[in-house]
Formats: structure tokens, sequence, C-alpha cells
């Protein structure tokens, strides 16, 4: 489970990107983050995946204090049980498309070889196992997206954040994106997405909607 | 006008990106072009666009060859008259937003002075200009991809080549930019506009449907 307590974040020169934000996500739970562009929705995506620190309040992911850990304490966190899809992919740019999967399970300390196993796996859920060789220059943006997505469920992890996972992607493709997320959430893990897609926000059971740095709503539709 | 004869456009290792495409767009036309991830928009657009060259075939753009121009000679077609909005944006890391959109203008040899007064009013006409000071690292996925735009269309070009104007953009956010190239489009410009979005690509007057590297249809609906 993450949670934020009063968390505020703000940057030099007045800027506010989050203030007052309050919310729990339960372990196993399916949440999507709705809300208008500059919101603060990233923000609020980096600071439960610890990517970030809060100018005020506190974090707790799996019972943690974040703010008490120090940096190694904070990527062992990450590395045990989340996986992360950036809403700008970054991919690891003159990294084949197998090795920047492989990337995702780096921590497990397996040899390559497995992990490149694992990682051929990942990349055949995202409809790529014949670009594996290609490197992201060689590949199209929604490809791209595919295998940063394909890097951050290789794992299996407990935590799921994925930022704009369907952005670059035509409706077929956004559609077994979003079926591989529910597959994963159904076997366990929570998944938290941000989305600007209306069909893929109606279809979640819960959704937060954030509006300049706050939580407007937190809806959680009965019976979906 | 641009238009493309029989061609082709492949990478090694037998990635055929493109195949057997001839189109031609229209001075002052509005032009959308959808399809499936990976299945040849961007390369499409980059030829368009003189970003890029066929393997096979030829394009032409304002009547001039462009496989016959020099380097130089097509970095001034392209100066002189093509605004790109890039997929993933390509922003100038460590420069302010303001400089950024100036970029746009930088063949005019206008004064730098006038170049931002110029800037300034595109970031105004994509709400931004309270950013004009932030670097790309500084603001959010979709704020980024509103600088991008304010780029592609400070110098008023002819022809404008939009590659999933939208992709990061909430709903209200990506119909003002629908609403701005339609804009650009009604005094004259041609603009060509990639997009996965179902609204966006249902409000345009022609749709070029791209498969596995052709043209699977051209459709010019009735009256819209
Ligand atoms: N440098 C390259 N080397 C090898 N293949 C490439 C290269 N650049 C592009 N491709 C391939 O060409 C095909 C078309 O790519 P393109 O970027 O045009 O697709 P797209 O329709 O824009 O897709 P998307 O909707 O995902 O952005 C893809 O299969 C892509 O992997
Ligand atoms: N380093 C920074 N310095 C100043 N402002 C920042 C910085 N990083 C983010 N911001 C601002 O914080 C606000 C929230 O940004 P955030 O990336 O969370 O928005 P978002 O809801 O994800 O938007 P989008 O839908 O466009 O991706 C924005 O106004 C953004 O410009
Ligand atoms: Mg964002
Ligand atoms: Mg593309």
């Amino acid at each position: 489970a993450a949670e934020l307590d009063g968390v505020a974040r703000h940057y030099p020169g007045g800027v506010r990107a989050l203030d007052g934000v309050s919310m729990r996500i339960g372990a196993g739970e399916l949440v999507g983050i709705v809300g208008p562009s500059g919101s603060g929705k990233s923000t609020l995506l980096n600071l439960l995946g610890t990517l970030d620190a809060p100018t005020e309040g506190s974090v707790r992911i799996a019972g943690h204090d974040v703010g008490a850990l120090s940096d190694n304490g904070r990527s062992a966190l990450r590395a045990q049980g989340i996986g992360f899809v950036f809403q700008q992919f970054h991919l690891a740019a003159n990294v084949t498309a197998l090795d920047n999967v492989a990337d995702g399970v780096l921590y497990t300390g397996l040899p390559v070889r497995r992990r490149r196993e694992q990682a051929a796996a990942a990349l055949r859920r995202v409809g790529l196992a014949d670009r594996a060789g290609h490197r992201p220059h060689e590949l199209s943006g929604g490809q791209q997206q595919r295998i940063a997505i394909a890097r951050a469920v290789v794992g299996d992890p407990a935590l799921i954040l994925a930022d704009e996972p369907t952005g670059a992607l035509d409706t077929a493709s956004g559609e077994a994106v979003i079926r591989l997320l529910r597959g994963l959430h159904a076997a366990g893990a929570a998944v938290v997405v941000i989305t600007h897609d209306r069909e893929v926000a109606a279809g979640l059971p819960r959704r937060i909607h954030v509006q300049d740095g706050r939580i407007a709503a937190d809806e959680r539709p009965a019976h979906t």
C-alpha cells in the first residue's frame, strides 16, 4: 500500500505543483488519476514511486516512511517492488529493446542470460518480440512506449505506476496494454494509471481527479 | 503543395517502413493521417517535411524535387515554409520556453528582440505565457507539447506537419490545440495531422489510412 499525508511539492519561483494532498492506495487496488495538463498528476506519481521527495508532508510505501530512508533504502524499495512507466519513456538510447527491458530486473542479481529470457517473454506480451535487437531510435513512438511498459512489468512488481501508458498508442494497441495491466491487477498487483483517455478512465474502478495541485474528487463508482 | 510518388523507405535488416506510397497534399488542405502503431505514419510525415529521404521514389514540395536539392537547399525550403511538431517534442534542453519557440523563426534573420516578441505571442496562444522563463525539464509533458506546437506555428508557415499534437494533452487542452491548427488552416496554411484520437480524426475533412507501410484508404467524406 502507498500513502500520502498532507503532501505539498513546490518549486523555486512560486510554482505549487501539489498542495495539501492526502490519499491512500491499497494493496492490489486499480486506480486512475485524471486531470488537466499541468495539474500535478506526474508529480503525484513520482512521489508515490519514491522518485521525488515532498516539500511538506509524508509518503509511506509498504509501511516505510520514505523520508526517513537513505538514498540506498529508497532505491532498494523501488527495485523490490515498484514498476514505473514514465510519460516520456526514458529508455536507454544505445541499448537494444531486449536489454532495456532486462534492466527492469537488474536488481534481482540474476545472470544476464536469465534476465534476458524474462525480458524476451515481456516483449512477447507487448507484441514486439521481433524487434528485440532494435534500439529506441529505430522504433516508432508507440513501439518505444510498449518497450517502456515491458520494462515496468518484467519483474512482476507489487506496485505498477503508469504515466499515460497509452498516450502514443492507437486504440487497438492501447486496449492491449490496458488488458495487460488489468491482468497484473487480477494477479494481485496494485496498479495506478494516469490517463487523459476518456474510455480508459471510464473503465477504472476508482478515479482520483487532480486540479491545480489538489485532489478535486476521489470517485469510487459503485459496482463497475 | 506536397507530393509523394512511388515512395518507399526501408531500413537495414529488412524493415520496410513504407512501400509504394503515392499521394498529394494540396495548398491550404487539412488532412489527417491515421493507422496502427508502427504502420509508417511518422516516416511519411518526415518525408513530407524533407527531414528524411526516400529509399525509392520522389518527393516534391512546392514544386521542388527534394532529392535534387542540396542539404542547404532542403533546410532553406524547410525554414521558409514548414512548421513541424515532433512526436517526441525535441525541445532544446537547457533553453527557456521562450527561446525554444523563438528558434521557430531563427531563419528570418530578425533580431532576437523581435523573434522573442513573436515567440511570446505564440506562447500566449497555447496558454503558457506565464511559463516563458522555464526550461523543458521544469514543465509537464503536456506543457512541453504545447511549447513544441508554439514553435511550429510561430512563423506562420505555409505547411504545418503535426505528429500526434494532442498525444500528451487532456481533452480540453487538446481541443484548444485543434482549434489553433484549424485557425491556421482557415488562414490559408496546409495542415497535416497524425492522430490516433478518434474524435480528432472524425472532425477532419480528409483521412489517409496507413497500414503496414502502405496507404490502405484515402477517405474524403462528403460535406464534412
Ligand atoms: N531507424 C530505423 N531502423 C529500423 N526500423 C525503423 C527505423 N525507424 C523506424 N523504423 C520502423 O519503421 C516502422 C514505421 O515507423 P513509424 O515511426 O513511421 O511508425 P508510426 O506509424 O509513426 O508508429 P507510432 O504510432 O507508434 O508512432 C516501424 O516498424 C519502426 O520500427
Ligand atoms: N522542476 C520544475 N520546476 C518548476 N515547475 C515544475 C517543475 N516540474 C514540474 N513543474 C510544474 O508543476 C506542475 C505540475 O506538473 P506535472 O508534471 O505534475 O503535471 P501533469 O498533471 O502531469 O501534466 P501533463 O498532463 O501535461 O503531463 C506544472 O505546472 C509544471 O510546470
Ligand atoms: Mg504528466
Ligand atoms: Mg509515430
